[in-house]
């Protein structure tokens, strides 16, 4: 699944 | 974060640069579509709001900052500054025909019914096709300054590069994200007859002309 935690890439 | 996100987001950051020398220096926007422009200013407006609400790193913000800064600069330059040298007739492509089916595919297949992952999701799909009215207009006058292949070729060669990163992501983190995985293959694949027409014409040197 998807982890969490926001968007971290551009 | 790994070596083929970093050179893609380095690819992505010279496409843009690219772009914006060649119509601060040559004081003309030929052949550039303004449209998609305007598509990828409306991409990383909706994508970027996570500026507000959360810190990343700085290199995240910095580089969120740096893309937005420039796809409106662009803008600027190609509507305003440079307006007599945009090539209107032949940009021609119906925007709205990307934009409401995108929007509406956003509202229905995304990972949060939330109002900043409605925007996001909005802006990868759009992202995918916001280059359509530029090969578009392309395909139209038949040809391609080689400057403007130069940045289509790293504009393409970024999210290429971001599908190796996810396979990276999900055989060493067990990350992937479904959503921007589809619509980074869609994207790359746009580009697939471009980078065809750029290998074998560009790189030895021969001007990009569509057959006529």
């Amino acid at each position: 699944g998807q982890v969490t935690g926001g968007k971290d890439e551009l | 974060m790994n070596i083929f996100r970093l050179t893609g987001d380095l690819s992505h950051l010279a496409a843009i640069i690219i772009l914006l020398l060649k119509i601060w220096k040559t004081r003309s926007c030929a052949g550039i579509s303004g449209k998609s422009q305007i598509l990828f200013a409306l991409v990383f407006t909706t994508r970027y709001l996570d500026l507000l609400t959360s810190f990343i790193s700085f290199y995240n913000t910095i580089m969120k900052l740096i893309y937005i800064g420039c796809a409106y600069a662009t803008v600027y330059l190609i509507y305003m500054k440079f307006k007599a040298t945009y090539d209107g007739n032949h940009d021609s492509f119906r925007l709205e025909f990307l934009v409401v089916p995108v929007g509406g595919l956003a509202c229905l297949v995304n990972h949060d019914f939330s109002f900043l992952e409605i925007l996001w999701t909005f802006s990868i799909y759009l992202e995918s096709v916001a280059i359509l009215p530029q090969l578009f207009m392309i395909s139209k006058t038949g040809e391609a300054e080689t400057i403007t292949t130069h940045y289509l070729f790293f504009l393409g060669l970024y999210r290429a590069l971001y599908l190796f990163n996810w396979i990276w992501r999900f055989y060493f983190e067990g990350f992937f994200d479904m959503i921007a995985i589809v619509a980074g293959v869609v994207q790359t694949i746009l580009y697939c007859d471009f980078f065809y027409l750029y290998v074998t014409k560009v790189l030895k040197g021969k001007k990009l002309s569509l057959p006529a």
